[in-house]
């Protein structure tokens, strides 16, 4: 899965997801990735989020959604938000990760296994990249 | 102006033995260039939902990664793409999944969210409002990789063994 999310220098924020979906997946089934607020959400002056990982896991969190949320309605910073999100996604039995970015354009990646290929850049910071 | 860009080519268990020097190179090359693109459309004051789509293509273009050309196979042994875009200035969205034809999917999100009345479109019809819109169409065999195709042949090996874990099977 890849996926990015964007603040623009007018203030607008976007996500977007693409897949494959998992090796060997069953006929029929389709993951988070293509589920807004599972996998992809954007909502300005909130948040934006592109998720990656066991798709069930993050539809029956919600995980996009949820970030945005506890962000939104628990004031939460959104570092704070993805790493509790990816929490619930691992308690109920998902792996993955997660790229998030606040309405101000601060960057937030959280995973519970041991590598996400990831990346930033922005006005103010040069571009990097990690895998670990 | 402000901007900001980030992105992700997929999560898992990664152990640096199993990365090479130069594989990882090639990784983190593939990341770059997917930023560089994303990077000039904000640059330029581009919108976010032009840069996160023409990011998320590169991506799509590069093997290395589960998405686009070089996405995993499924059950059948055929490649099956799924996507969405949203945006937040708006709150419009669209996805699209199990597209089979359509070389760049996130385009095909993106037309269901700008030129049709639906969020989520599936299947053969997906793939056909994404032609009527002019997006790029290929041959399955377009998606193929051989690595994927090897891992695929490792799954179904394995399928009936003691010990195996059916999770990602079956969800």
């Amino acid at each position: 899965t890849v996926g990015a999310v964007a603040l623009d220098q007018d203030g607008h924020l976007a996500a977007a997801t693409s897949t494959g979906g998992l090796t060997g997946k069953m006929w029929g089934r389709i993951g988070d990735s293509p589920l807004i607020g599972s996998g992809t959400i954007a909502i300005d002056g909130q948040c934006a989020v592109s998720g990656t990982g066991t798709g069930e896991y993050f539809i029956r969190q919600n995980a996009g959604r949820q970030v945005c949320d506890r962000v939104h309605w628990n004031d939460e910073g959104i570092q704070s938000a993805a790493d509790a999100t990816m929490a619930e996604v691992g308690r109920i039995g998902g792996d993955g990760g997660l790229i998030s970015m606040d309405k101000d354009g601060k960057v937030a990646f959280a995973l519970n296994v041991s590598g996400m290929y990831r990346g930033s850049v922005s006005s103010e910071t040069v571009a990097k990249t990690a895998i670990y | 102006g402000k901007w900001s860009l980030a992105i992700h080519g997929g999560a898992g268990v990664i152990d640096r033995g199993d990365l090479t020097p130069e594989k990882e190179a090639l990784y983190r090359q593939g990341l770059n260039e997917a930023l560089a693109v994303g990077q000039a459309v904000l640059a330029r004051g581009g919108a976010a939902v032009d840069a996160v789509e023409a990011t998320v293509k590169v991506l799509e273009d590069n093997p290395l990664f589960n998405a686009g050309r070089g996405a995993v196979f499924a059950a059948d042994g055929k490649n099956y793409l799924d996507a969405s875009i949203m945006d937040g200035a708006t709150l419009k969205a669209g996805a699209v999944a199990s597209l089979t034809t359509t070389k760049h999917p996130v385009s095909a999100a993106r037309a269901v969210m700008d030129k049709s009345r639906h969020v989520l479109l599936t299947g053969q019809g997906a793939d056909q409002f994404a032609a009527e819109q002019g997006l790029e169409q290929v041959d399955p065999s377009y998606f193929r990789t051989e690595a994927r195709w090897e891992a695929y042949l490792k799954w179904k090996a394995s399928q009936g063994l003691s010990g195996v874990d059916d999770t990602h099977k079956y969800g």
